[in-house]
């Protein structure tokens, strides 16, 4: 099944 | 001091349209250059990147970098009292307490004034940097609308995948499954209906279908909408202004 990321996965400053 | 004139007040009625239902606080920061907003909504799946540029605007004033926190519930419950061709104006102190918004009336002598309490709001502003992107289509931002309204009927999660010939939209839920394909082409008489895909490398990627259909309230800001697409990364959805844009980064959904 498809997690949904969130964006401080890929910008570290989130 | 900020002294902004928009010609019309729509641009403002829709740029708030489009952001009210991601976020609900956030820094409107004002430069010499323009106004920009960056926000990420509650589930930090989905961040917006607004650029309103000075050109945007009739007249411009702003000696001071000036932050407006405002609440976009209460800024669009003022922004709906003007009518759309009215002038719009926004009047800010160098530290303000509230914000001031004059509706002028092209015709009529008519002059409305409200005044927004501001709000103390953290600002961690997020550099963005340079992304590299396999994949972009630039498509009519209704049709892109139209799509998401449709599939999202079927399923949570819209997947979008693009190989060199076409860009698929697809969704597979409960009761049944969709997808709408699209090839590039196009149209010299109106170029704002063409669709142009440009693919290094072939993408395969689901995401929200509630973000999407949040991101689509952009529509009205503009023609076409480009989407940028990497591999296991946010993708772009960006909306051209006049002079700006507005942006909004989406993480994807993917298997652990």
């Amino acid at each position: 099944h498809h997690q949904q990321q969130t964006l401080g996965r890929f910008f570290s400053s989130l | 001091m900020l002294e902004g004139k928009f010609e019309e007040s729509s641009l403002m009625k829709k740029v708030v349209d489009a952001i009210k239902d991601s976020v609900k606080l956030c820094n409107f920061n004002c430069t010499e250059h323009g106004v920009t907003v960056q926000a990420v909504d509650d589930s930090r799946v989905l961040l917006i990147s607004l650029l309103i540029g000075e050109a945007s605007f009739e007249e411009y004033r702003c000696d001071r970098n000036i932050t407006l926190g405002i609440d976009l519930e209460s800024f669009n419950k003022i922004i709906k009292n003007g009518n759309s061709s009215d002038f719009l104006t926004l009047i800010a102190e160098d530290s303000p307490d509230n914000v001031l918004i004059i509706f002028e009336d092209k015709k009529k002598d008519r002059v409305s004034e409200y005044s927004l309490k501001l709000m103390d709001l953290d600002s961690d502003f997020l550099q963005i940097d340079d992304m590299e992107f396999d994949a972009t289509i630039t498509m009519p931002s209704s049709e892109f609308a139209k799509i998401t309204r449709d599939l999202k009927t079927l399923s949570e999660s819209l997947q979008i995948i693009v190989t060199k010939e076409n860009v698929k939209f697809s969704s597979d839920g409960d009761f049944g499954t969709g997808n709408v394909v699209l090839k590039g082409f196009v149209d010299m008489d109106k170029p704002d209906e063409s669709i142009k895909i440009d693919m290094a490398r072939p993408i395969n990627l689901t995401f929200g279908a509630k973000y999407i259909a949040d991101i689509v309230k952009g529509t009205s800001l503009s023609e076409s909408v480009t989407i940028k697409l990497a591999d296991k990364s946010p993708a772009l959805f960006e909306y051209k202004l006049p002079s700006g844009f507005l942006r909004f980064y989406l993480a994807p959904k993917f298997d652990e």
